[in-house]
Order: C-alpha cells, then structure tokens, then sequence
C-alpha cells in the first residue's frame, strides 16, 4: 500500500 | 447534508473549517543557506504540509464520495498548485517575500543559492502579487484551492466504466457546488454585476499561472532530486514519481 492510499482510507479521528 | 443540497454559504463555511493548521517547519535553519540546506528545507515542509493536504481534500463535501481511484489522480495531480497557492495566500501582505511557513520565511534574493529557483520564486511573487492587487477574501481562496484540486485531472482522463463515468459524474457537480461557493463569495463584496463578473474571471484566470509554476517547480523539484541535491522520499516522492 502506498502512503497517498493509505492515508485517503484511514478514517479520520 | 449533501453538497448538493448545500446552500453556497454552509458549503463554504465547510471548506473553511477544512483548512489545515498552520504549519511550522520546526528546525534550525543555519543561515545563509546552502542549495543542500534550502532543498531540504523546503522538501521538509512539503512532505509535513502533503500529509494535511490529504486531511482537508477528504473534509471537502463530497470528496470521499468520488472514487478511490479520482481521488489519487487528483491529488496526485495537483499537489504542488495546492502549495503554491497556500504559499501566495500566507505571503500576500508581505510584498517580496515567500512565506513557506512561520518559521521560515525568504525574500526573492535568498532563491539566488538555488539553481534555477529564482526564476521559480519570482514567478510566485508575481502571482502573490496579482493576489494582493485584487485583494483577494479568504473565502475566496478557499473556493479556488477547492477548485484547482476538483479541476487538476477533468481533462486529462476519459471515463471507461461506469464506475468512472459515475465518479465523474459526481465531480462535476462538486465543480458546480464550488463555483456556486465562489460566485457567493464575490456577490458579498459589494460589487456590481459587471464588477462581479469581471472578479470572477480574473481569480480564474490566475489558476492557469498556478498551473504553470507547479509544472515549472515540479521540474525543478525532479532535476534536484535526479541531482542527488535533495533527497526526496516518502509521501513527497511517491507525489513526484506520479508527474515525473
């Protein structure tokens, strides 16, 4: 996974 | 709510409270600075600043809703105009000078230890300064980032599947939704109609120089990392592999 998707799918706090 | 059912006033005051925090590079930089010590400084920041950016684009209505793919190739696209125009806004009410953070600030002379940046630096001095003269809202410059980041990819990709043709679909209505927003913004100043539309075509027409300094800074950026001036890597590089 790459950094740019990974932080697009993370649910935001 | 939908953005779609969105009046222009609460979609603007959504993007206005998706603006990212003010950033501080957080080191000692060393002055005068070396071509080293400058990239790196400025590649430091970019990289911090590319991780909010991916935070404000998914608090942007609508945003998450396109597909995943629409998504990456639009951030991919247009990451650097992003920083380009937050470095305008944050650099405004300070003639000559490029504000990258609080912390760390440059007049147009320090570009002079970097190879081919000062062409670069003047370029976004010259568009600040076309900002300062038409005394550009916040408003506004939210509604504008917001469209360089729903515009960035519209022309360079066709949709194959429906799944795209759907995502599309969906980001020109986003579009619509921003231009709404930024038409509001202008019809509150006071302006007459003409005034109005002449307002709105001058914001849009500073997006195509923004266009061009990305495209000549991404250049830049991808010669000194080929240099081995700068080294580039996580979230920064894996942005510029995509242009390069």
């Amino acid at each position: 996974h790459t950094k740019l998707l990974q932080l697009l799918t993370t649910k935001p706090e | 709510v939908h953005h779609s059912a969105m009046s222009p006033e609460e979609f603007i005051s959504r993007i206005m409270e998706a603006e990212p925090p003010e950033i501080y590079l957080m080191e000692d930089l060393k002055k005068p600075f070396t071509e080293a010590s400058m990239m790196m400084s400025l590649t430091n920041l970019a990289d911090k600043e590319l991780v909010l950016m991916i935070s404000w684009a998914k608090k942007i209505p609508g945003f998450v809703e396109l597909s995943l793919t629409d998504q990456i190739h639009l951030l991919k696209c247009c990451w650097l105009e992003i920083l380009m125009l937050g470095l305008m806004w944050r650099s405004v009410d300070h003639p000559g000078k490029l504000i990258f953070s609080p912390d760390f600030k440059l007049n147009r002379e320090e570009g002079q230890c970097v190879e081919g940046i000062m062409e670069i630096f003047d370029m976004l001095l010259a568009a600040t300064s076309r900002f300062r003269e038409l005394k550009l809202q916040r408003e506004e410059y939210v509604c504008l980032k917001a469209m360089i980041l729903l515009n960035s990819n519209l022309c360079t990709s066709a949709p194959q599947t429906a799944e795209e043709l759907e995502s599309r679909n969906k980001l020109l209505r986003l579009l619509d939704s921003v231009i709404d927003a930024l038409v509001w913004a202008i019809s509150k100043m006071g302006l007459s109609t003409q005034q109005q539309t002449l307002r709105l075509g001058h914001l849009t027409m500073l997006l195509s120089h923004i266009r061009h300094v990305s495209n000549k800074g991404m250049d830049h950026l991808s010669t000194m990392k080929r240099k081995n001036v700068v080294l580039v890597y996580d979230l920064l590089l894996e942005m510029l592999d995509a242009n390069t």
